[in-house]
């Protein structure tokens, strides 16, 4: 454990955060994609599967089950509670355009061929991809409610702060996962475009981000 | 990492 991973998970708990409250407190999940939130519950569920089989720290046990949770809130907000605010008409990101290449790649580029090794390989790959809908979404309407900025800001400064926690390890232990790495490289560049935007009209005080 | 070994990162 490092400074970069620890800020990194930080990070991570709160954008999940932000984002569940943002629709708890305005009873709406207007303009959130349901289809992120389904991969990301999916992402997860793939990859603590090890919950059941190995024991690494109770801060590892720990975070796995509250990134769970507030996944399966989230959705239940969505998909259940707050549906009739659910714009399914601006989701409509095809899923299975990400899902059959992320299935198919965790086939052919894995650690081993287990179930466990192949299923964690798409959870990495799935991530990498999932928030698509959701940026999708907003190219689409071509708004985004600050708030709804501010959780992207978060996760892209997680997977950001993940970089540099490889570096780190790489630098201090020789560790190197190149399945993650790579993954995880390619998934920061989706937020770049994203960052861009948040940091010239967002942080400038509008409380809207606007696509020009 | 190396197969086998724990997936320590989340």
């Amino acid at each position: 454990m490092n400074v970069f991973r620890l800020a990194g998970d930080v990070s991570h708990l709160v954008a999940i955060i932000i984002l569940l409250l943002k629709i708890w407190r305005s009873r709406s999940c207007a303009g959130i994609s349901g289809k992120s939130q389904l991969l990301f519950a999916l992402v997860f569920t793939t990859r603590y599967l090890d919950l059941f089989t190995v024991y690494i720290s109770a801060y590892n046990t720990i975070m796995k089950v509250v990134f769970l949770a507030l996944s399966y809130a989230t959705v239940y907000l969505i998909y259940m509670r707050f549906r009739n605010t659910y714009d399914s008409e601006n989701d409509s990101f095809r899923v299975e355009f990400l899902l059959v290449p992320v299935i198919g790649l965790s086939f052919l580029e894995h650690y081993a061929f287990t179930p466990m090794e192949v299923l964690w390989t798409f959870s990495i790959f799935l991530e990498a991809v999932a928030i698509m809908p959701q940026l999708f979404m907003i190219t689409k309407t071509g708004e985004a409610e600050s708030i709804t900025t501010h959780y992207l800001f978060f996760l892209g400064l997680y997977r950001a702060l993940y970089i540099a926690n490889w570096v780190w390890r790489y630098h201090t232990e020789g560790f190197f996962d190149q399945i993650a790495v790579v993954s995880g490289v390619v998934q920061t560049i989706f937020y770049c475009d994203f960052f861009y935007l948040y940091v010239t009209k967002v942080v400038q005080g509008r409380s809207k981000m606007s696509l020009p | 990492c190396p197969i086998g070994t724990t997936k320590d990162e989340l």
